[in-house]
């Protein structure tokens, strides 16, 4: 049974994929079967949901800066298209033959298509989504290698200037991200990084101001108000890193979710 | 999101004909 690692594209292709696992069997079962009905119509349905999806998925490729989104959208979008004509194929072959094997073997195979295709066509989606968080984790990780040298007062204001509006935006989007994971197990550890973050980013402002204030007072201590400082934003770089590591796992290991 | 729409409309197609491709089948079952 095909698993999907998040909420959105499971609650899309669930229920299609044990129906295509049903078909199969009933398939299996009945070999010499009954005739089949005439399915011009829901192929037809399919054929202009497929012409849809191809339209909406031109679109997002036009639209998208995106690299890897664009090099891998279009295979995506042929298979789904390939298999819509094997459904069509099928349905000409059963309207000559109900009983037609050959047509049966075609039908599941552009049913098996249609949902592979469309998988690979949502993970192709999410996969850019999710490098969309991942710049902006990557953005923070810049900002935090830059704490070593920030060595006044003013600076140190401009610094959390630019940081704390993309820490904000990297908690806003790994939590709503977590939310949307069906692995517990990678929830979980986004949750415990995220939190992680969250604690550190004030103590290392504060290192950084007490580094500030030394070496503004002559300088006694500052080697190790540097240390402290440095141990701080590589513990969270660490987190991030982490978090970035996460977000791009997307294989599901049942015996952990068992 | 369209495409995430557009996902959903083609499962929905999909199921259906599934579905009516299923019946005689189950009959025979």
């Amino acid at each position: 049974m095909p698993v999907f690692h998040t909420k959105t594209i499971e609650s899309i292709l669930e229920p299609v994929a044990q129906q295509v696992s049903r078909l199969v069997i009933l398939h299996e079962e009945a070999e010499d079967g009954n005739a089949m009905p005439d399915l011009g119509r829901p192929v037809q349905a399919v054929s202009m949901a497929v012409t849809n999806l191809v339209k909406v998925g031109k679109e997002t490729i036009n639209s998208s800066d995106d690299a890897l989104l664009k090099q891998d959208m279009p295979t995506a979008l042929h298979r789904v298209e390939s298999a819509s004509r094997l459904l069509e194929e099928a349905s000409g072959m059963l309207k000559q033959d109900p009983y037609s094997g050959p047509a049966r073997k075609k039908l599941i195979e552009g049913s098996r298509g249609i949902l592979q295709g469309t998988s690979s066509l949502l993970l192709c989606f999410d996969e850019s989504e999710v490098r969309k968080i991942i710049r902006e984790c990557k953005r923070v990780l810049d900002y935090l290698a830059v704490a070593e040298v920030i060595e006044t007062m003013e600076d140190l204001v401009h610094f959390l200037k630019n940081l704390s509006p993309c820490l904000s935006k990297v908690s806003r989007e790994v939590s709503a991200r977590e939310k949307e994971l069906t692995h517990q197990v990678h929830r979980e550890i986004l949750v415990r990084c995220l939190e992680q973050v969250k604690t550190l980013a004030p103590i290392l402002i504060c290192s950084m101001k007490i580094f500030i204030h030394i070496i503004s007072q002559g300088g006694k201590g500052a080697e190790e108000a540097a240390e402290n400082r440095n141990y701080l934003s590589g513990r969270m770089s660490d987190e991030l890193n982490e978090i970035i590591r996460v977000l791009q796992l997307t294989t599901y290991d049942e015996e952990e979710w068992d | 999101e369209m495409i995430l729409e557009a996902a959903k409309s083609i499962a929905a197609a999909t199921s259906a004909l599934i579905k009516a491709a299923s019946s005689a089948q189950r009959e025979l079952i």
